[in-house]
């Protein structure tokens, strides 16, 4: 009987079947321990099969060897022995209980017999061949006998499932599918732990190999990469508006809001409080509307994101401090008619911010400097009462102050030069006197471009002139049509633009400290050289003439102030020095011309055939020299330093001494 | 700038030490960057080194002849300023050579040599830079002699018709003067 044989056949089934009335259950039990010897014996075969296969030795025994061959199949096999054992010991139980349950047991005995023995007559062909079979042939075999023993045991577990299915407890029958889902389920249990170490292993193995491939990393990478892009962008947005939102002082309200949705959420959990649950839902309703309101003015402001955190900051104490303004005026119409005539308010309010503090500073440099020159002129006027056409600037402002017929202080100076332009012959005639007119000159116009910068942009400076002065050729004007223009916008626009009014409020600034910072350079340059304002003068009139007028002195008092300092024309002077000296010498040569040049006021300096390369570093030096401030004077005693210590040095016998050129970059 | 040169005379002294003009800006002259401006080409040349072709020589001892003077007496402050104004007609450069003989360097007084040079280039850009206007203008034909020498200030000018100067030479051994049109004006 092969074990595939149906179980309606066996004679348990049999007898259950012959005598039905309660005795059931003895049919079960042999019927049960039938299967169950059949099933140790096909272990056991499987086992042995196993064995012999990972063994890779191809040797065949018999199960039930004769007794006499057993001391010489001893040393063949431990495997084969422990097997045999095995199935000796379970036949042996089972004939056993067979022997107990009486003399129809026999029949099974026989049967049995009859196996064990088909079995070794079965084997009895192959005992003692060794390697007989190709290890193909029994491989097959093997997984034949695999497959059938696993039909066996899927047959018997169906059978077990179709037996139970007849149990009864306590007189009543268990539901099948009671039955069928705790078996299903024990075998269900076993298959998914095994096909999920079977995956797991299967996906170690491959994530093994596929980490390995950089075509595969790079492409994981790269997508990892995608989606964390967009993610962060959406990450530091939200960064920025917690940082906006904690720069504007809405720390306390999102900590309220945390702390009432941390309430709300702790409120949930109570299952009794349930008008406080509606009440609070209630409240996280209006929270999350308010949030949402909120986050459309981030949204809003957002769209300015050029402006700078302090800039925010100071847009939003203005608003504030517009809103309270507001509140305190009750009339909003009102308001808004008189919002452009109540800037100076306004600007009150903006004190706080950077603005107001530059403009202090500017007013303040202004001023400075215009007391400079107020000091300056009365200096000159004590000494120059013998030139009438010389009025000092100190008279002049005074009549720019007193001035109400509207007359600009620019038609004053040219006025001023005029009268000036035209002396007296016993006036101008020496030199010197028409030099120190000139940087009287200069003077005032340097004080009439302070006093309008001053004025025309509507400082808090009591003491200056209300003059509207509306030249365009000086650079304040721009500013000053820039802030009309800014008026004007903002006479059309009721509502006040606080965005445009601080971008024209630091175009003006910047245009203001652009202006102050020539002014104060020109004073820093020109202040402590009697010459300097007559030069300066020069250079400005060398602004409009480009080239050399041949005779005549020249009185180009236009009161344009010179545009660009370094770039006023000249002619292009080129040194060729044809000397065979030595390296110091020819540098020293180099250094000595250009102070000569400069003293000359040369623009730019050339030099000729300098193929050894001595000069190289002048231009550096030069450049280094003007970004400094260096005089002539100061290069000179440089120059002077570096010959002493090159004396000492030789004197002492150090001749390993830095070249001026280096020592003068070092130095400088 | 031109009447700044103008109503500056080197018989002013010129505090240098303590002077506080800025000082310009200096680069390497290369021909390629041509642009279209008046230049000024000066040339100082120390006489100890140079070597004049045996033909200016003879110009240079001639117009010396004639003004008395002779480059081997010249003293350590003296320049000579030799202008071509006639190039400036045919192109917008014009050229001056500044013949001085340079100082032996004082060991012990640094300033003094310093400041020598100083005026001697000086006397160099000068000249070079203001013409018309200079106090230092006498030509090799003056006959008077206290003309050729300016009192106050060691310089002469030459105003020649034509001088030729190698300007691109970069060996002053190679240095060629000429001053042909410096004897026709003495002639004339």
């Amino acid at each position: 009987q092969s074990p595939s044989t149906p179980p309606a056949k066996s004679p348990s089934t049999q007898r259950a079947v012959m005598s039905p009335e309660g005795e059931c259950s003895m049919d079960d039990l042999s019927f049960y321990v039938n299967r169950l010897s059949n099933l140790v014996v096909q272990m056991a075969h499987k086992e042995i099969k196993e064995k012999l296969e990972n063994g890779n030795k191809c040797f065949h025994h018999s199960i039930y060897p004769p007794s006499g061959d057993k001391g010489k199949n001893s040393p063949r096999s431990a495997v084969s022995k422990i097997a045999s054992e095995m199935v000796h010991d379970a036949v042996e139980i089972t004939s056993a209980e067979m022997r107990g349950t009486g003399g129809e047991e026999c029949r099974e005995g026989g049967r049995k017999t009859f196996l064990y023995s088909e079995l070794s007559n079965k084997n009895k062909g192959g005992d003692k061949q060794i390697c007989q079979k190709d290890s193909k042939e029994f491989a097959d075999s093997i997984s034949k006998g695999l497959m059938v023993y696993a039909n066996q045991v899927a047959s018997d577990m169906m059978l077990s499932v179709m037996k139970t299915l007849k149990v009864h407890t306590s007189g009543k029958p268990i539901p099948a599918c009671v039955v069928l889902k705790k078996v299903l389920l024990k075998h269900t249990k076993d298959i998914v732990s095994d096909l999920i170490d079977s995956c797991l292993k299967n996906l170690h193995n491959i994530t093994g190999v596929l980490m390995t491939d950089s075509d595969f990393v790079s492409a994981v990478k790269r997508n990892l990469f995608n989606h964390g892009r967009q993610n962060a962008t959406d990450i530091m947005e939200a960064m920025l508006k917690r940082l906006v939102s904690a720069l504007l002082g809405e720390k306390k309200d999102s900590k309220s809001q945390s702390l009432l949705y941390a309430s709300l959420k702790a409120g949930s959990h109570d299952l009794k409080s349930k008008n406080q649950n509606k009440n609070q839902s209630l409240e996280f309703s209006t929270m999350k509307a308010e949030m949402k309101g909120k986050d459309k003015g981030k949204i809003k402001s957002d769209q300015c994101k050029s402006l700078s955190s302090a800039e925010r900051v100071g847009e939003h104490i203005l608003k504030e401090s517009l809103n309270m303004w507001n509140q305190k005026q009750g009339n909003q119409g009102k308001m808004i008619s008189k919002a452009c005539t109540s800037r100076e308010e306004k600007r009150e309010k903006i004190s706080s911010s950077t603005d107001s503090l530059a403009k202090d500073l500017i007013v303040s440099a202004l001023k400075l400097i215009q007391y400079h020159l107020t000091q300056q002129a009365k200096g000159k006027d004590s000494v120059e009462d013998d030139c009438p056409s010389t009025t000092s600037y100190m008279t002049q402002s005074a009549q720019y102050e007193k001035s109400s017929s509207g007359q600009s202080t620019k038609a004053l100076s040219m006025k001023h030069l005029e009268s000036r332009g035209a002396p007296g012959p016993s006036n101008c005639l020496k030199e010197a006197q028409q030099a120190d007119c000139q940087k009287l000159d200069v003077s005032n116009i340097v004080l009439t471009l302070i006093q309008k910068l001053l004025s025309e942009n509507n400082f808090n400076c009591d003491d200056l002139s209300e003059s509207e002065n509306k030249s365009t050729e000086l650079r304040a004007n721009k500013a000053t049509s820039m802030s009309k223009r800014g008026e004007e916008q903002c006479q059309e626009n009721p509502e006040l633009d606080f965005t445009g009014m601080k971008q024209m409020n630091r175009q003006f600034i910047d245009q203001l400290v652009e202006s102050v910072m020539k002014l104060c350079l020109i004073m820093a340059k020109y202040s402590n050289n009697g010459e300097a304002l007559a030069e300066l003068e020069e250079q400005g009139s060398m602004a409009n003439n480009s080239h050399y007028q041949a005779g005549g002195p020249r009185c180009s008092h236009d009161g344009a102030m010179p545009q660009n300092f370094e770039e006023f024309p000249g002619p292009e002077v080129i040194v060729n020095n044809q000397c065979s000296t030595s390296s110091l010498q020819k540098q020293l040569q180099a250094v000595l011309q250009w102070i000569a040049a400069s003293q000359f006021n040369v623009p730019m300096l050339y030099f000729m055939g300098d193929d050894d390369g001595q000069l190289d570093k002048l231009p550096e030096v030069s450049a280094k020299a003007a970004e400094k401030g260096y005089s002539v004077g100061d290069l000179l005693q440089e120059v002077m330093k570096f010959a002493k210590e090159r004396q000492l040095d030789e004197a002492v016998g150090n001749m390993a001494r830095k070249q001026l050129l280096d020592w003068l970059l070092t130095n400088l | 700038m031109m009447s700044y040169l103008r109503s500056f005379q080197m018989s002013d002294p010129i505090d240098w030490l303590h002077s506080s003009r800025g000082v310009c800006k200096v680069d390497l002259y290369s021909p390629t960057e041509r642009r279209e401006q008046e230049r000024k080409v000066i040339c100082f040349v120390d006489v100890a080194t140079l070597n004049v072709e045996d033909k200016g020589s003879k110009d240079a001892g001639g117009s010396s002849s004639g003004g008395d003077l002779t480059l081997e007496h010249l003293e350590d402050k003296e320049i000579i300023v030799i202008k071509d104004i006639e190039k400036k007609e045919q192109s917008k450069t014009e050229g001056s050579i500044c013949l001085f003989k340079q100082a032996p360097s004082d060991p012990i007084s640094v300033l003094n040599w310093l400041l020598n040079d100083l005026q001697k280039y000086a006397l160099g850009f000068q000249h070079a830079l203001s013409p018309s206007a200079s106090n230092c203008k006498h030509k090799i034909g003056d006959t008077e002699n206290e003309h050729h020498r300016y009192p106050h200030e060691n310089c002469y000018s030459v105003y020649a018709d034509q001088v030729n100067v190698d300007y691109t030479t970069n060996r002053p051994q190679s240095l060629r003067v000429e001053m042909t049109a410096a004897k026709n004006t003495n002639n004339n």
